[in-house]
């Protein structure tokens, strides 16, 4: 598939997700 | 022989309120950019040779479709961020776009999707846990983290319950029989919590609605931790 979605299920994306969480009130 | 249409495979992508992101995989950049529109920078070549060849620039509510190919063609080393656009940059709208775009369009849509299921619209603090709605509405993704270290992934398909010891069960549907009166208990809570913030969510968007400049209340954080 010339455009996979594993890149998708990487480290760099995961702590993007991570820090869209609101800060502080953890 | 009925002509088909982009509609058909996707509904228009909407990046409103997302963070920007540069994401590299093996044949594009897909990125989210200041502007909430979506790049997309198509590569050729390996390694150091690795060239954007052409770039397709989304508007953030995925009306227009901007493409251009950098350097008359010849492309551009890949850099941080995407080529600035040339003189002739051809503009399509997503009712036009001609088909041999629409699987780069599906793409983004499909990482856009991605990042809207993952990013908080409202989150709510209740007495027992921290409940996020994300954006991938309609039918968003629901995350509730319980203060005891319990947690809930609700989603269109299925409904994830990690226990305090990590043990995790999968539901389907709205089921509440849920293995055991403590995870039903878990389970009822995560679906009240749900409720109240899809209910604070179309209050709010009324509000956002009568106020003169459009101001977006969103992302909003409703409560605090106990």
């Amino acid at each position: 598939d010339e455009f996979d979605t594993e890149a998708f299920r990487d480290d760099r994306l995961e702590a993007y997700f991570k820090q869209l969480v609101p800060p502080g009130m953890k | 022989n009925r002509m088909r249409t982009l509609q058909e495979f996707v509904s228009p992508l909407r990046a409103h309120r997302l963070k920007p992101i540069r994401q590299k995989t093996k044949n594009a950049v897909v990125s989210i950019l200041d502007s909430e529109e979506v790049c997309m920078e198509l590569l050729k070549g390996n390694g150091a040779q690795e060239r954007v060849k052409e770039v397709l620039r989304i508007s953030s509510d995925g009306s227009m479709v901007h493409i251009y190919c950098p350097n008359e063609g010849r492309g551009f080393p890949l850099d941080d961020r995407p080529p600035s656009p040339p003189d002739d940059v051809f503009i399509y709208s997503f009712d036009n776009l001609p088909e041999k775009y629409w699987k780069k369009y599906q793409y983004a849509s499909k990482f856009i999707h991605l990042v809207r299921s993952k990013t908080p619209k409202i989150t709510l603090y209740t007495k027992y846990a921290k409940c996020m709605l994300m954006e991938n509405s309609p039918q968003a993704d629901v995350e509730v983290c319980f203060y005891d270290g319990a947690k809930i992934n609700k989603t269109s398909e299925f409904l994830r319950i990690i226990e305090k010891s990590g043990k995790s069960h999968n539901l389907k549907g709205e089921m509440v029989n849920g293995p055991s009166e403590e995870v039903n208990s878990y389970v009822e809570h995560a679906h009240e919590a749900h409720q109240t913030c899809l209910d604070l969510e179309s209050i709010i968007a009324v509000q956002e609605e009568r106020t003169e400049k459009r101001m977006s209340f969103f992302p909003i954080i409703i409560g605090r931790r106990p």
